[in-house]
């Protein structure tokens, strides 16, 4: 068994628990935030048979998509303060962060 | 070291924890949501000894018990869109679902 | 890879996520609670490499500091019932509580 954990942004979140509960995989959502640009984002962890994990990430893929984020960085995100002066700033936010963890033991109650 | 990730209902989860610091066991607890069914659930993060993780997983089946939930689906939960008429639905929620992991390295700073 | 997981003090988390942002550290927040104290702490996810790992925790190990916490135990946190008077208790909460993962398969989509 697997365990799946998926950074994914908010807006994905509804559509994708939708169709991977259609397939029959099981999740527990997790509302996070980024560390970067501190906005709210989803966290799913998905318990599933190591020969699902594929088809999870295909799912995650096809319904998790990159958005282009312009923020204007109140305290600059890196050390540049004397040179700062708040402008807009485009970031990229990619549709989804996956790490598959190995489960050594998993129970039902 | 294991890592016990233990999803429990909400109403299982003060009894647990108390249960849990008597028999000098830690954890964390996170907020969390059911993919399913949306309704929120509790998320416990348990790092413990790999020989006391039977007892962590006794004092959980003791403590954490199944429930039914009638749900009126307000969306179908499948892709039963054209024959669906909303009608209530029986729904057996476990007591937990548990998943143990290995820990490479504890540091307590 | 490794899947960094740390617990740490709210107090510490703003400055923490800086600093690792600025070292090009990505870091997932969740919002927790503690198992015994019931306040609420922060739950760091942080995907990095392996041999990252020890800067990692240097830079915990460096911003998050222990520090103490007067309580008044509404209900005792262990089995006293009856010989209990509400009374302040000093409890000494640690800087960090960090379990590091393995990582089988990190996707970035
Ligand atoms: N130190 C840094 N310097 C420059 N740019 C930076 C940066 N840290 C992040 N970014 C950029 O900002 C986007 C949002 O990051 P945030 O940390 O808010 O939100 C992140 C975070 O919550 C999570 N995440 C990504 N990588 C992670 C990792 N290795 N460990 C834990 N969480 C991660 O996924 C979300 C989206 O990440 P994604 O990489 O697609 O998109 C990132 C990336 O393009
Ligand atoms: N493999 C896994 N990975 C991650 N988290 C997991 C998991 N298995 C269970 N969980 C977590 O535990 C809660 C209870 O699951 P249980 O299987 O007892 O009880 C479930 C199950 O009886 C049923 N159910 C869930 N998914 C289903 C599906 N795709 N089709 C039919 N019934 C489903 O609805 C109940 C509530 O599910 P809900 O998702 O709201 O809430 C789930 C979810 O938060
Ligand atoms: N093995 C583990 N697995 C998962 N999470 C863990 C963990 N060890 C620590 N944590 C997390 O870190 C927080 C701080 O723990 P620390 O041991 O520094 O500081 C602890 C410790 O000094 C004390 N404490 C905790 N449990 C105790 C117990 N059963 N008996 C006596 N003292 C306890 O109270 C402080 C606050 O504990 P609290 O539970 O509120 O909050 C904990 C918990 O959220």
């Amino acid at each position: 068994l697997k365990l799946v954990v998926a950074v994914i942004q908010d807006k994905d979140a509804v559509n994708l628990l939708q169709l991977m509960a259609e397939e029959g995989f099981r999740a527990t959502k997790l509302s996070s935030t980024g560390g970067f640009l501190r906005e709210g984002n989803t966290t799913l962890l998905i318990g599933c048979e190591a020969d699902s994990v594929e088809r999870v990430l295909d799912l995650i893929r096809e319904n998790c998509r990159p958005r282009e984020r312009t923020v204007t960085a109140q305290s600059p995100p890196s050390g540049m303060l004397d040179s700062y002066a708040p402008f807009p700033l485009e970031v990229s936010v990619g549709g989804a962060t996956v790490f598959v963890l190995d489960v050594e033991k998993c129970v039902q109650i």
